[in-house]
């Protein structure tokens, strides 16, 4: 563990705890895309197939309990929330987040590390992620109006990746020197899925205006 | 050096 990686999961955790903090205080996911909240239970749970196989440490196996356990929260609330699912728009939630699926495994099933069931999923995991955010972004271009927390809580969740891909630098040149390809490029083309949000979001903090992306 | 466990990652 160092400290980029701790950095990333503080920064991971925070976000998913903005936007329950958001959904539970406002009782409203207005703005929120229901397909990448799905699409990140599927991340998490293809992810930590290894939850109860492998013991890693604790802080590993509470973590995981906790990202799958907050996601499941998180699509629970607005899919069957009384309040919070009238607040779902899904005429706004237009990507067709199932495509992203089968790429993604076909791909997993021919770039993987070693061909197990474990291992394919975990790769599939990582393929997925890079890409989850993708409904969620085309949400934002399309809402007049992004409020704070949401804003607040897509800046956290690109930035944990971004920590990441230090972590990774870290690893690499000061400890086990060892490649891992599948994880960089996947971080790598996720974090750069942001960077326009990142500029924007950035910006509209420097002039102490509304967020607002280009349609 | 010891290799590091699999997927010790989140």
């Amino acid at each position: 563990m160092n400290l980029f990686r701790l950095a990333g999961d503080m920064t991971h955790l925070f976000s998913i705890i903005v936007l329950l903090l958001k959904i539970h205080a406002t009782k409203s996911c207005s703005g929120i895309s229901l397909k990448t909240q799905e699409l990140y239970v599927i991340v998490f749970l293809t992810r930590y197939l290894d939850l109860f196989t492998r013991f890693v440490s604790l802080y590993n196996t509470v973590m995981k309990i906790v990202f799958i356990g907050t996601s499941f929260a998180i699509v629970w609330y607005m899919r069957y929330h009384k309040v919070v699912k009238q607040t779902y728009n899904k005429d706004e939630d237009t990507f067709k987040h199932y495509f992203l699926l089968l790429p993604c495994f076909v791909l997993a099933l021919l770039l993987h590390n070693e061909f197990t069931t474990m291992d394919v999923l975990w790769t599939f995991s990582l393929y997925l992620e890079a890409v989850a955010i993708l409904p969620q972004l085309v949400l934002l271009q399309q809402s007049r109006n992004i409020d704070n927390l949401t804003g607040n809580y897509v800046f956290f969740l690109g930035a944990y990746r971004g920590l990441y891909v230090l972590n990774w630098i870290y690893r690499y040149f000061l400890q086990d020197h060892r490649a891992r390809w599948i994880p960089w490029i996947s971080g790598l083309v996720q974090t750069a899925l942001y960077a326009d949000f990142f500029y924007y979001y950035i910006l509209s903090w420097k002039k102490h205006e509304k967020l607002k992306l280009p349609a | 050096n010891r290799q590091p466990p699999k997927h010790d990652e989140l």
